[in-house]
């Protein structure tokens, strides 16, 4: 799941991650239409071969999230939705609706913050209050192309900050077995280290030296997005592919345990 | 005056329009100070040279707009502000308050709009019709380093279609006789083509082949604040000094005007 303002890349960062046009014919939606707070869920599903895998990807875009005046209704549709997942998976279990059904739970959810701003925003704040306890929750500062280094090294530690001092719990990588190899290992420290994922992300390609890279086109240089000194995209990219499985056994022993939870006792 | 979204690059673009440090040490808000909008409003004056002349600059700055969960008030505390000064013109005017008193009615509005997006917010739609009767506006489109040359082109097209579809007017350089040299009316021309300007500035020093310029170093490459191909900083200050003059006078004749006719009328 992709949750943020939009225009902060989120579905340039899908179709960068997955090389897919899964947002292919993005309409871009008039001012009027976001004039009370609408949030809307849209599933996209795509069909996606990782490592000779085949998978079945279900994007869910959260268009509306954050845009309008009044925000404070934006968060509770998404909520809802995690929910209805795991409701479904609960029936399906309990041999309610024994018809086949895929696993429509959300295994991870990308939480965009802006790099225009001074950190989490209120409204960051609450959403990331409310899904932390139901998702595996990413931190991404979305077109970090917009800060330099420093302010990047600046943003992401004021980030991590005020995620500790609220008490929200991100997904976390678990750490390496010590029998690891040591590329590995350092691999998985890189990873760690870069949360929250400054990313910069484009489908466009671009000519540097002579051949064709994904990146933008600035007068002043051309930004790599597979450059890991110009974007954390690969990192990003790394850890779905190395802990697929890992976010969907966390989704299926914590976030959907905590549910079940829930729903017995009530 | 300086309205826009924190962390939009606004007090840089002062400091780089004036030299001068009107923002030396800026706090960066604590996240909880802006949970309910509160929008501070906050003259800094300075004195500063201009070809000469001496002049009493005061920004009023306005931290808080646009970065609360519900932005529903955020708008009139500057409205009131605005029609304040009037108030106190007037009186001086009246004779009703005849101790000496600066011209502290504001000449100037710079409407800060995010480079993340799709254009205006609705926030901004609202803001930029309450203030076009009031002040001279004049659209920035703040950090626009986050855009390439062709996402500024079509940004700008769309923002001035919603600026027209709402009927918000913005301050307009007026034309040139047509006896001015060609050079002042290639460069009138340009500064009209730009609007809303597309701004990067910065008041640190980089180097670039062997001398120091003021800019923005990413690893990609370096942005000149005062290079035209990479950001709109040099138009608009030479708007700004080629038109201090018409600004106040379109302030006092025509948005003072409106004022003192409402008061007149009620
Ligand atoms: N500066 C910058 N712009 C980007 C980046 N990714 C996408 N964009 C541009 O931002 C605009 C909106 O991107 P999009 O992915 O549709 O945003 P979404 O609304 O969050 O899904 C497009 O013009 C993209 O080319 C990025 O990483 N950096
Ligand atoms: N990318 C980019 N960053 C900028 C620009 N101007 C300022 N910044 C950075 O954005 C941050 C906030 O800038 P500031 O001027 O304090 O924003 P304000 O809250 O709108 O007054 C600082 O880290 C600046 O270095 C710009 O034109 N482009």
């Amino acid at each position: 799941m992709v949750v943020g303002d939009s225009g902060l890349g989120k579905s340039t960062l899908i179709n960068a991650l997955f090389y897919s046009q899964l947002y292919k014919d993005r309409k871009i939606p008039a001012v009027q239409d976001l004039n009370e707070s609408t949030v809307k869920i849209k599933p996209v599903s795509v069909d996606i071969e990782e490592k000779g895998v085949k998978l079945k990807l279900t994007v869910v875009d959260t268009p509306g999230f954050g845009d309008a005046i009044d925000n404070t209704t934006c968060i509770r549709p998404i909520i809802n939705y995690i929910d209805e997942q795991y409701g479904k998976f609960l029936e399906y279990e309990s041999g309610l609706n024994r018809k086949h059904i895929a696993d429509s739970r959300i295994h991870c959810c990308f939480y965009f913050i802006s790099p225009v701003g001074y950190g989490l925003k209120p409204l960051d704040i609450q959403a990331m209050k409310a899904l932390h306890t139901k998702v595996n929750l990413i931190p991404i500062i979305g077109k970090a192309d917009a800060l330099t280094r420093q302010e990047i090294t600046d943003l992401k530690k004021r980030i991590m900050k005020e995620i500790e001092a609220n008490g929200i719990s991100i997904y976390t990588v678990p750490d390496c077995d010590s029998d690891e190899d040591e590329d590995y290992k350092e691999q998985i420290k890189s990873i760690k280290d870069a949360v929250p994922f400054a990313v910069s992300s484009s489908c466009d390609l671009v000519e540097l030296k002579g051949r064709k890279v994904q990146g933008r086109q600035y007068p002043w240089g051309i930004l790599e997005t597979e450059n890991p000194e110009h974007s954390d995209f690969v990192k990003l990219k790394s850890l779905l592919v190395t802990h697929m499985q890992d976010l969907r056994e966390v989704t299926h022993e914590v976030h959907y345990e905590n549910y079940r939870e829930m729903r017995l006792t009530q």
